[in-house]
């Protein structure tokens, strides 16, 4: 981990009783090199390392305490604090319905994801129904159809030859009609500079008026995580983040290259395939992954 | 990039950012930059534009693959099989559509063999692009052994006069051994089927992938040999710049770019022009 990197860094500050701009700045080359190779983005580290220096800087020495010991606690708390401090939680507060939304790029989870969070409301008690609004992708309203049938969750028939807009409604209409309290949605996966496609999905988003807009993102992203997390949020918006594939040996830099642009709370992870493999979002587990 | 900045140090801090940016990576960043610093310092680069445009002729040499490393080509194999692979999500599905309709244009007969047994849809889905590129397709009857599938496909291939077979996989991350092994029987099946098959493995890379993708590249050659690389998705704002390590480094060529989703995105990759979008 940090510390492995450290050690030299540990013992060249032995001894010492106070953490200067030398030896803090030497410190902080380790901790840019980690960050960068966990794929955190440039910015973000610039950012981070800013942060954590000036934080680092005149903090007397603990007796009994390495000073680079000292330094990494520093970096691995803070690193925490900003990933979220915390785990968080869906806002399905309060009584009546709900609507989620899932975004994201292709590929990163969303239908996967859809099914995972439909599978975990109905375990906590909920009546969950998914709708796919993907007229675009080959079998990706039959995708959600399987999926919906693994979980035993109700899905509406749309096809490929509806609007998503005419979907959205239909789907509240259904959602009323079943009986259902959590309506998932399943929106085609598409570039944040896609103007045409970012504007169906802002369209969709008005129509639903949704309580939770969760952003799925694939956690093995490099440095592209700033630029599509910061567009989806300020086109779209965004209420949760959720990062798949994190089984892989996935560093998950993207984690805090997503959370520090956007402020969003990261709220859950997928860890695998199947529809249960599916957890929340232990900020002080991923620091340590992306200290490496 | 520093259309008219002087050549300084905050300049060079410029130009590192941009390499990371587009996730060439730290240490091969690295060691570029100071390459670099020390053709400016020994004054064998004299302006900015000098720098830039050195710099992406060397970026240019290392992800050009170079001819005379290439395997001899299996390209002319009848029937051609090539298998695709690659980890959840990056597009494998979608190009072997894209491949297929290549293939087509070109007066190719092909054979799409559904080789994704696990996800759910994944059938159909190829299925589809099987129908819009015109060509043949095969999926399982029953059972989820994408070997039997795999086996069936060489058979169909071979009895109907198929030019090419693409064989398509399911998504897996490489740090799944039981996953790895899989791949290795659908190999095993194959050439056993057809001696020389898969004459083409495809690495199917997502271009938003950072720098896991080295590590992707690396185990999935040592598991069962890549020939070539698709890189994907190049239409949004990643750069890919990971593929510049993992072609120095793996020896492996970057065939095609995908850079959409409808059926023509599939472009050869023209390391000139990948270049430049580094530097865009
Ligand atoms: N290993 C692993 N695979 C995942 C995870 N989440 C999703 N996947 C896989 O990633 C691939 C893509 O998932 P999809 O749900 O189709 O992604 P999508 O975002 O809906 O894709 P588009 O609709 O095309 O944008 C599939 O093979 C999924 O099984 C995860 O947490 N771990
Ligand atoms: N913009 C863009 N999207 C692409 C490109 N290639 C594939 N996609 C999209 O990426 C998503 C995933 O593509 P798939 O072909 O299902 O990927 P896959 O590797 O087969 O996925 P799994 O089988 O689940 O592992 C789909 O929404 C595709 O349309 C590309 O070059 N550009
Ligand atoms: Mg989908
Ligand atoms: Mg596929």
């Amino acid at each position: 981990g940090l510390s492995q990197r450290f050690e030299g860094v540990v013992k060249r500050l032995q001894g010492l009783h106070k953490l200067t701009e030398e030896n803090v700045s030497d410190a902080m080359r380790e901790v840019r090199i980690a960050l960068l190779e966990a794929d955190v983005n440039i910015s973000v580290v610039k950012d981070f390392i800013a942060n954590v220096k000036s934080l680092a800087l005149g903090m007397e020495t603990i007796p009994g305490v390495q000073p680079g010991q000292q330094i990494v606690k520093i970096v691995h708390e803070n690193l925490i604090q900003v990933l979220g401090g915390d785990t968080a939680n869906l806002n399905l507060t309060g009584r009546g319905s709900t609507v989620i939304l899932m975004t994201g790029l292709q590929g990163s989870g969303k239908t996967t994801t859809t099914a995972k969070l439909a599978a975990m409301l109905k375990k906590q008690g909920y009546r969950p129904l998914m709708v796919s609004a993907d007229v675009y992708r080959p079998a990706a309203i039959e995708q959600l159809g399987v999926l919906g049938e693994q979980i035993d969750v109700p899905t509406i028939k749309t096809t490929t030859d509806m609007n998503p807009e005419e979907i959205g409604r239909a789907a509240l209409e259904e959602m009323t009609q079943l009986n259902a309290n959590v309506l998932l949605v399943d929106t085609a996966g598409r570039l944040a500079i896609d103007e045409q496609m970012m504007n169906e999905l802002s369209k969709l988003k008005d129509i639903l008026q949704p309580k939770e807009i969760l952003f799925v993102a694939d956690s093995m992203t490099g440095q592209d995580a700033v630029n599509t997390a910061r567009a989806f949020n300020e086109q779209i918006g965004m209420t949760g983040v959720i990062l798949t594939k994190m089984d892989g040996d996935i560093r998950g830099g993207a984690a805090l290259s997503i959370k520090k642009v956007t402020g969003t709370p990261i709220k859950f992870i997928g860890v695998g395939e199947k529809t249960s493999q599916f957890e929340q979002f232990h900020p002080d587990r991923i620091a340590g992954r992306i200290l490496g | 990039v520093g259309a008219h900045a002087k050549l300084d140090d905050s300049f060079m801090d410029e130009l590192e950012e941009v390499l990371l940016s587009a996730d060439v990576g730290l240490d091969l960043t690295t060691r570029i930059i100071e390459n670099l610093r020390a053709d400016v310092k020994a004054n064998l680069l004299k302006t900015v534009p000098e720098v830039i445009e050195f710099i992406k002729k060397e970026l240019e040499k290392t992800v050009t693959f170079d001819e005379e490393e290439k395997q001899p080509s299996t390209k002319n194999s009848k029937p051609l099989v090539v298998l695709v692979i690659g980890v959840n999500g990056a597009g494998k599905t979608t190009t072997i559509g894209k491949l297929s309709f290549k293939l087509k244009k070109r007066g190719k007969s092909v054979l799409l063999a559904a080789g994704d047994t696990f996800r759910a849809a994944a059938a159909d889905q190829l299925e589809t692009w099987a129908e819009r590129s015109e060509a043949d397709f095969i999926r399982s009857n029953s059972g989820s052994d994408p070997s039997a599938v795999v086996f069936d496909a060489v058979k169909l291939t071979v009895s109907r006069g198929h030019d090419v077979m693409i064989a398509d996989t399911a998504g897996r991350l490489h740090s799944k051994v039981n996953l790895m092994e899989e791949l290795k029987k659908i190999k095993r099946i194959m050439s056993r089927e057809l001696p020389g098959a898969p004459h083409e493995t495809l690495l199917v890379l997502d271009s938003t992938t950072g720098q896991n993708a080295v590590s992707q590249a690396k185990i999935f050659n040592e598991s069962i040999g890549v020939t070539g690389i698709v890189l994907t998705k190049l239409d949004g704002t990643a750069k890919g710049g990971v593929v510049i390590n993992i072609v120095d480094t793996l020896k492996l060529p970057v065939q095609f770019i995908g850079i959409g989703e409808k059926i023509d995105d599939l472009r050869p990759f023209n390391p000139k022009e990948f270049v430049a979008a580094i530097f865009e």
